[in-house]
């Protein structure tokens, strides 16, 4: 009835929670456990009356007000012929901050990528997993077997299950320059084994891998508007 | 000067009274995960003179209070919340981020004049 009779100020609800239009997702993403049990203690709080600071995240240890959790928007890579032998994934990923308003106030950038219960087993020991930062793209797409040039953050061996990245700087500098996020480059490379090719010959692991990796960032921004020091706001 | 008591029966005095804001009802629960709604409550009622030390009042509402019981052109003190509490809600934005932001002030909690 409220609504037949006043149409409420939209944009300012959406202003109010800093976003410019109404979203419409097709379907409602997975919430991760750490942002369902930060809302739970929150919910918590308030039913007991306790009065804890909104702009610290007491479960990551970190300061901030704002948690996104920002999904992968890249893409594999498939070369028309393997750059090395070694090669069994290659993927760009690629997190869009543009809605981060709080510029230059990351106070923890998380990149997880998990890669599926067992991966690779039956891979073989020889396995890393190598991690770069696109500095120069050159033009991607899927035709493109490799990106332009990269600088080389972190390497994993024997890589299983959920990998944890801190990617504290390369956020805060994506958000203060958004034209030098150029994504991230990802590749997992294993060593020919010729018995433990032979003994998987049901599915190839590399497109199980494909399959079953799944990449995310979570972002803890903090707004200077809202988390002023006390004796300011007094 | 002599101040009259106004007559005023509890239920218009100065108090906290329940208002849910129900999410489904805009349409907005396809994109706000959690919560679904919340009890954001208002405040509403009168803030007599004669009653204003007992209604959790101000002494500004109390020195208001008096100078409209003497002066009707002096409006009345007013019913306002005087404690409120955050709440934390979980939404989608165009990108498909999961967002979890706490909004300071979104429950009252208690009223006053």
């Amino acid at each position: 009835t409220l609504g037949q009779t006043f149409q409420f100020p939209r944009y300012v609800f959406l202003q109010f929670l800093g976003l410019d239009k109404v979203p419409s997702p097709q379907k409602l993403q997975p919430v991760p456990s750490i942002l369902k049990k930060v809302l739970q203690d929150r919910e918590v709080a308030a039913a007991t009356g306790a009065s804890p600071d909104l702009c610290y995240v007491r479960e990551l240890g970190v300061r901030g007000n704002v948690l996104r959790l920002l999904p992968d928007q890249g893409f594999f890579l498939y070369p028309k012929k393997r750059p090395h032998a070694s090669s069994c994934l290659q993927k760009v990923l690629y997190f869009n901050l543009s809605a981060i308003k709080e510029q230059g106030q990351v106070t923890m950038a998380r990149l997880s990528l998990d890669l599926g219960p067992s991966s690779y087993s039956h891979l073989g020991p020889e396995l890393e997993l190598a991690l770069s930062l696109v500095q120069e793209p050159r033009g991607w797409g899927r035709s493109t077997p490799r990106p332009g040039k990269v600088l080389a953050l972190q390497s994993v061996p024997w890589p299983q299950g959920v990998l944890n990245f801190n990617l504290l700087e390369v956020a805060a500098d994506w958000t203060r320059n958004p034209q030098k996020n150029s994504g991230l480059f990802l590749e997992i490379l294993v060593k020919e084994d010729r018995d433990s090719r032979e003994s998987s010959q049901l599915e190839d692991p590399c497109a199980r891998l494909r399959r079953s990796l799944h990449a995310s960032l979570l972002l803890v921004t903090l707004d200077p508007e809202q988390c002023r020091p006390s004796w300011k706001r007094r | 000067a002599a101040v009259p008591a106004p007559q005023a029966s509890c239920k218009h005095l100065c108090h906290r009274h329940q208002l849910f804001i129900n999410f489904r009802d805009r349409g907005w629960h396809k994109w706000i995960i959690d919560p679904k709604g919340f009890m954001a409550n208002y405040c509403h009622g009168d803030c007599p003179f004669s009653l204003t030390t007992s209604l959790n009042s101000s002494n500004y509402a109390f020195l208001q209070a008096l100078m409209h019981a003497a002066d009707p052109d002096v409006p009345q003190a007013v019913c306002i919340p005087t404690r409120l509490s955050p709440i934390s809600m979980l939404y989608q934005d165009n990108d498909d981020n999961v967002i979890l932001r706490h909004y300071e002030d979104m429950v009252v909690d208690e009223c006053g004049c």
